[in-house]
């Protein structure tokens, strides 16, 4: 069987007009390493839960994409992070939501997934149970950077009742 | 928001969907992405998918579901049945996009922004990144 991998980075507002040479290029370099994540396990006979999870966790630690460092904040300037995976062969599955200190929000939805008693487990107390299953916690602050900081600030400055219902951010 | 879709040596389908949400969200919102069945799906039966775009109106039309339903019972192409579903969206008022492979047959991809961050390869071939 052939095997094959694809990846997104998040869809919206992305336009030669919108993006710097420099956004691009890094985009196109953080999508591309992904790739290469995923390929290396598909092409040693890995399976493809391996792969997807780690193509997303080199994006996840990417800083130009809104998953894990990189992450939009929300209206009160936090960081709360969504995740999800599942295993074609039996449709195993795990989730979690509003998480904020788990490193690798895939890897704890994975481990969900692992426990097998629940599928979808949802803020601090997911946190807790990412601790629980001894998965890495993100260093203070390893989350936000400066320019989603800047677009935060530029939301609420603009009124900010809103949320970035068109996609503007990422 | 950042996803993968793979198919493995074996046939195995796999999907994972991450993501930060949408800056200013407020009240613990939640959008499709981690939820099975909406933004993060697989099934060997017929497809692996992960989205992403206004999570309200992927959520409401059950994006990964929907297309999997329609190449699981009704035969349609990977294309086919991620166009119409992601046309059920923008009907609804929301747009997006989604990577999906099946069975067989390179990955597929749709959207209906500007632009989306993607990428792809298959055993033996280049791999493709893209943006607009």
């Amino acid at each position: 069987m052939n095997w094959t991998i694809a990846v997104h980075g998040g869809a919206g507002r992305l336009t030669r007009d919108t993006l710097t040479p420099e956004q691009d290029a890094g985009a196109r370099a953080g999508l591309a390493a992904a790739i290469d994540a995923g390929a290396a396990i598909l092409a040693r006979d890995g399976s493809a839960l391996d792969a997807v999870e780690a193509a997303v966790r080199v994006l996840e630690d990417d800083p130009r994409f809104n998953a894990g460092r990189g992450a939009v904040l929300t209206h009160a300037g936090a960081i709360e992070l969504d995740a999800a995976i599942m295993d074609g062969r039996d449709r195993s599955a795990g989730a979690v939501t509003g998480v904020t200190r788990t490193r690798s929000p895939v890897a704890l939805a994975r481990a969900v997934m692992a426990d097998g008693r629940h599928v979808f487990l949802a803020g601090a107390a997911a946190d807790v149970f990412a601790d629980d299953q001894g998965l890495d916690r993100a260093a203070p602050g390893w989350f936000e950077t400066d320019e989603r900081r800047r677009q935060h600030a530029e939301l609420i400055a603009g009124g900010g009742d809103g949320f970035d219902v068109d996609m503007k951010y990422g | 928001t950042v996803g993968a879709v793979a198919r493995d040596a074996a046939g195995h389908l796999a999907a994972a969907t991450s993501t930060g949400g949408v800056t200013g969200k407020r009240w613990g919102r939640i959008g499709d992405s981690p939820v099975i069945g909406a933004g993060t799906w697989a099934d060997d039966r017929s497809v692996a998918v992960s989205c992403t775009g206004s999570g309200e109106y992927f959520l409401r039309v059950g994006v990964g579901h929907e297309i999997d339903a329609r190449v699981r019972l009704a035969g349609a192409t990977l294309a086919a049945a991620t166009d119409a579903v992601l046309a059920e969206v923008e009907a609804l008022g929301g747009t997006g996009g989604a990577i999906v492979v099946g069975r067989e047959g390179p990955a597929h991809w749709a959207f209906t922004t500007p632009g989306m961050n993607r990428g792809m390869v298959s055993a033996g071939g280049a791999a493709v990144v893209a943006i607009y």
